[in-house]
């Protein structure tokens, strides 16, 4: 089956989207044959990717809701290799109305079983907040990336994700691993920052041996670095390596790809 | 009655916590009595400022969910003059508890008409969605401020924003109008920044003869510049004037302070 990765914070504007969106165009510029699953109803990821549905064909929303669709029929190719499950406004309404089902948090996971041949890696963007379309990632994912930025207040907030993962683990997805840390808008130079990301590597040298989902997780390196032009090229609907292919941003995310296609792929 | 303000955006990370907290301190450090609400289940207002609720007094979701409680139960004074109904883990359950009420669009509303004698500014701090708690917010309110960045996907939320604030005029509040848009996080330096605050300038002129929720609205000046020490003050429970008065970040939310002041204060 693919690797398949939840994009998790449930703080905003943290560069789950960002993430999403230049690891996927990384990993399928190396050739791999990668999912986008545009999971946030304001559709940030299918907007940088400068992806529209067609009028009428099948929605992620009507995939989540109605498990007869086939979900091939919802499938974008938006790039060689790289395909997306779009989201619109519709999902929106998803959160309330999957509360009332039974299987309601096994939906997304039954959406991507349908898709598992097609794919090597599927990337879930999430939104910001931990409810029911983040718990559908948490259930269908392997593993789970948590974008964040060096600062003091975040750590709190992936304090109550952890919490949030534990759960899932202990009562709906034991598998599910954190497999770790990648810093977005990362300004090293100043000590507040480097404080930060060595809190962060002392708690997960800490957990090695704890029996918990991020027993293995890590913060990636190198961090993603602020860099104007990953910011600018959502408006344009490209990624950064069409947008701005010399860039710090392009190296960066790159060089994530490369790191993780080293983890998951060397056997 | 308070002038009542509820800080809006549903893209995340925007900046709708900064400017909610920092707006507050510069008019309580200009005399005016503050109040913020802590709208978002994530709390970081209330971190902001370091507040801590009491263990066992009443929250803002008891407050919400139980209309006999009294508010000023629930009301903490941070600064001096500067008063806050903190958020907690809690109000994330009130987004689907009050989706079965009745009156459930009117629970803030009600809250904050037994606290109105108490403050001259009420700042209502939102989370990144567009659903109970900040329809709830729309139906407090007499003004919206709309904190983003300069970035030309932002615009894009923004309509499905004011899309949001029209059905509220319309069918639930129609004195709520859009004061206008904060630009937060703003460098000047590239042009992508200034066409698109040329792009929201050139739409707020256009709206002036139409019979909308925004036709009085602009884009404040001056904008509120990327400053590191804004993002390090929350990790310290500190406003950016206690934490670094003279800081770019400082005088820019202390300018914002002045507007304001200016603009509903001058009889
Ligand atoms: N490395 C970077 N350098 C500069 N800007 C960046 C970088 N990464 C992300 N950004 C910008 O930061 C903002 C937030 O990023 P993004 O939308 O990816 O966050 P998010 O976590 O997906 O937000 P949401 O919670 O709303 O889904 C965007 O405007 C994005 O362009
Ligand atoms: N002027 C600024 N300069 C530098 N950093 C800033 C500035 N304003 C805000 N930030 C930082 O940007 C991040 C997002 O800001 P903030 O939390 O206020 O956004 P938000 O819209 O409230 O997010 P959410 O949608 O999660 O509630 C925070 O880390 C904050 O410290
Ligand atoms: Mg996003
Ligand atoms: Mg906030």
């Amino acid at each position: 089956p693919p690797r398949t990765i939840a994009m998790i914070n449930q703080k905003g504007g943290v560069g789950k989207t960002t993430t999403t969106v230049n690891l996927a165009a990384a990993l399928a510029r190396k050739g791999r044959r990668v999912l986008i699953v545009d999971l946030d109803p304001q559709a940030h990821a299918s907007l940088h990717l400068g992806v529209e549905p067609e009028p009428g064909s099948a929605s992620l929303y009507d995939l989540l809701l109605d498990p007869t669709i086939e979900p091939a029929e919802a499938l974008i190719e938006a790039r060689d290799g790289l395909f997306i499950l779009p989201s619109d406004t519709d999902l929106a309404a998803a959160e309330s109305e999957l509360g009332a089902l039974p299987d309601r948090h096994m939906r997304l996971a039954r959406v991507l079983e349908r898709l598992h041949d097609r794919v090597e890696y599927v990337l879930i963007d999430c939104p910001p907040s931990l409810g029911m379309l983040t718990i559908n990632a948490l259930v269908a994912a392997g593993d789970v990336i948590i974008p964040m930025q060096a600062q003091f207040l975040a750590l709190q907030g992936v304090g109550k994700l952890l919490e949030t993962i534990t759960l899932v683990t202990q009562n709906l997805n034991p598998a599910l691993r954190v497999a770790g840390v990648v810093l977005c808008m990362f300004d090293g130079k100043t000590t507040h920052a480097q404080e930060v990301v060595a809190d962060l590597e002392a708690f997960f040298s800490e957990q090695r041996d704890e029996a918990s989902p991020w027993r293995y997780a890590r913060v990636y390196q190198p961090p993603i670095r602020r860099n104007v032009k990953v910011a600018e090229c959502p408006s344009f609907g490209q990624s950064i390596f069409e947008y701005a292919p010399t860039a710090a941003g392009a190296q960066d995310y790159a060089r994530l790809a490369d790191e993780l296609i080293r983890e998951w792929e060397a056997w």
